[in-house]
């Protein structure tokens, strides 16, 4: 699945 | 990475230096709220939990994110520690009052309705981003209790403004940019933490310009 964007932000 | 990215990662580092700068020029901690403080320390210690199971050296955008996870958790407890040991004296306990047990409840009761992944680590990760959202309004309701906006104070607001701004046109250039899952969560949350600085904004420079104490409504 794809990952989520917000989890490599701060 | 992204410029706004990076621009706004930038304003949160600054925004953290203004504030410590304060406290040591002026020794002292006068407007600051100390509650605002302890929900970063909560929103910091239960989002980046990943620290114990990511290599740092993973990627280059690994290295980066743990380096500044763990400037943000070391800087907001030495600002804590400050303002409840070194400098406690100069904290206006009277006036900071807000009740965070209540923002700290909203945030647990939200985060265990609405999360990505049935996970101790998800829910924990949405509870941040929920709480974070909040965090700033214990500051604001100090200022508005005290009527006194000194510049530093208002320096940090907006430089915490303009991180969460900065985030916003990430957020739009990333949607453009990558095929991912879109992350509903924190853009949410992110859009309302931003209305809040927004908010604040509107009625700082109205007062500003009128001369007077600031109201928030």
């Amino acid at each position: 699945p794809p990952e989520d964007t917000a989890k490599d932000e701060l | 990475m992204n410029i706004f990215r990076l621009g706004g990662d930038m304003l949160h580092v600054v925004s953290i230096f203004l504030l410590l700068l304060k406290i040591q020029t002026s020794h002292s901690c006068a407007g600051l709220s100390l509650k605002t403080q302890i929900l970063y320390m909560v929103v910091f210690s239960t989002r980046y939990l990943d620290l114990f199971f990511t290599k740092p050296w993973h990627s280059a955008l690994t290295f980066y994110n743990t380096i500044m996870k763990i400037l943000f958790l070391s800087s907001s407890a030495y600002t804590i520690y400050l303002m409840q040991k070194r400098y406690k004296h100069t904290y206006d306990k009277v006036h900071d009052t807000f009740r965070i047990q209540y923002l700290i409840a909203a945030a647990a009761v939200l985060a265990l309705i609405f999360h990505l992944r049935l996970t101790v680590f998800e829910i924990l990760w949405a509870f941040s981003v929920f709480l974070e959202s909040v965090a700033i309004l214990p500051q604001l309701f100090l200022l508005q209790e005290t009527g006194e906006v000194e510049n530093i104070t208002s320096h940090y607001i907006f430089c915490l403004g303009g991180y969460r701004t900065l985030y916003i046109f990430n957020w739009v250039w990333r949607y453009f940019t990558e095929h991912r899952r879109n992350q509903w969560l924190a853009w949410g949350c992110g859009t309302v933490q931003t209305l809040i600085y927004a908010d604040f904004f509107y009625y700082y420079i109205l007062s500003r310009k009128q001369g007077k104490k600031l109201r928030l409504p």
